[in-house]
């Protein structure tokens, strides 16, 4: 079995919801897929220093429950965040 | 489900019943208050690119609002978008097409030079950088032998005994090990490699795995008998990652090898008119071994270039 840690750590884990989350119910794989680009690329942003990486997390959890998904972890690497989330 | 998001853009991929363009109205106010982008014109917003898309549900009823049918979310996206246009991609009547809304390329935002004769730059003469990629594979019918990979053993609501170890990503880390989803690239030394995935109980899988720190991979797996699902999408250049001895083809291969799937759809963008992945996978032919191609189609949308491949199982 391989151990957490044996793997690049995660930023963050939600333990609670991981141990609790049911899929017995899930029943649809198609997804649905939203790919929103505000700018070209990282060097169009504006120059303020803030970028979408500058939302908090409680933003995006907060966000992330309208579309009734929770965050179950996030790993965040030099140039992105990528959440995995329940459902 | 996965979320990436990158300083300029993010991705937002949700299976199941949910409401993934219930986010639009609040993420645009957010943007507008916490980073102070506004890009509201004429009570719309204007972004510089947007792209919706979904094969077609295999259960649409139990979708929630909007979500039920295509006509409804592109009706909820073109009150917020004005530039907008819907695809349907793929034979209509049947189970397996794909639909798109794209908006046109907003390009007083994408930063370019003018020239000193007023002239724009051509995109395909720019940086490499400027090209970006996109893969999907969308997979029905999975061989069961290999849907079974995807099923545990743990039971939920079990205590969390433990402040270091987490069952579901052990679990996922170990699927993804077994099952060789880590190997889909040939990644080539000094390029990084790090993977996020989970198990669900009593089945179902996600993954993302992040490559050089900026380039992602990501994999939904339901494999229940009867509705089996996998979905595989990247943004991964693969020939950079692998040193130039993959390319998107051999890719293919490998996931289905994973899966087995009775029938796929693969899609893949291009922003580049002359990007050699898009030139190969247009030319894939019967080079699948074990399927029959059954459509193929071709879409250039503003910017982007869009092909569109259906596969069955012979």
């Amino acid at each position: 079995t391989v151990s957490l840690n044996a793997i690049p750590s995660p930023s963050y884990i939600d333990r609670e919801l991981s141990a609790n989350l049911d899929s017995t119910d899930a029943f649809e794989g198609p997804e649905k897929l939203l790919e929103i680009w505000f700018y070209k690329n990282s060097s169009c942003v504006p120059d303020n220093a803030k970028t979408l990486r500058s939302i908090d997390f409680s933003t995006w959890v907060r966000l992330l429950q309208l579309v009734k998904c929770q965050v179950l972890s996030m790993k965040q690497t030099e140039k992105m965040n990528a959440f995995l989330l329940s459902e | 489900s996965s979320l990436f998001v990158f300083d300029h853009k993010l991705t937002l991929k949700t299976c199941g019943t949910t409401t993934t363009l219930f986010c639009l109205e609040e993420l645009f106010r957010v943007v507008k208050e916490h980073l102070d982008w506004n890009f509201c014109q004429k009570g719309k917003v204007n972004p510089y690119k947007v792209f919706y898309s979904r094969r077609c549900f295999m259960f649409p009823k139990k979708q929630q609002g909007i979500h039920q049918n295509w006509d409804d979310e592109t009706q909820y996206l073109n009150k917020f978008f004005s530039n907008g246009k819907s695809y349907l991609v793929g034979r209509l009547g049947q189970a397996n097409h794909w639909s798109l809304y794209v908006t046109e390329t907003n390009r007083d935002l994408d930063g370019q030079d003018e020239n000193f004769d007023g002239s724009e730059e051509d995109d395909d003469e720019n940086d490499d950088d400027d090209d970006d990629e996109t893969l999907e594979m969308l997979m029905t019918g999975l061989t069961p032998s290999r849907a079974s990979q995807f099923v545990t053993t743990r039971e939920p609501g079990q205590p969390v005994e433990s402040d270091t170890d987490d069952e579901g990503h052990v679990l996922g880390a170990q699927v993804t090990e077994d099952t060789q989803l880590d190997r889909i690239y040939d990644n080539v030394e000094g390029v990084s490699f790090q993977q996020d995935a989970f198990a669900f109980t009593p089945c179902g899988y996600s993954a993302n795995v992040v490559m050089d720190q900026e380039y992602y991979y990501t994999l939904h797996v339901t494999p229940e008998d009867g509705w089996s699902y996998a979905s595989f999408e990247s943004n991964v250049p693969v020939t950079k990652v692998s040193g130039g001895t993959q390319d998107n083809i051999a890719v293919m291969e490998r996931v289905l090898q994973v899966f087995g799937p009775s029938d796929f759809c693969l899609t893949f963008f291009s922003r580049r008119s002359h990007n050699d992945n898009f030139a190969k996978l247009k030319k894939l032919t019967d080079r699948v071994s074990n399927y029959t191609r059954k459509d193929k189609i071709v879409y250039q949308l503003d910017d982007y270039h869009l092909l569109y491949l259906r596969f069955e199982r012979n």
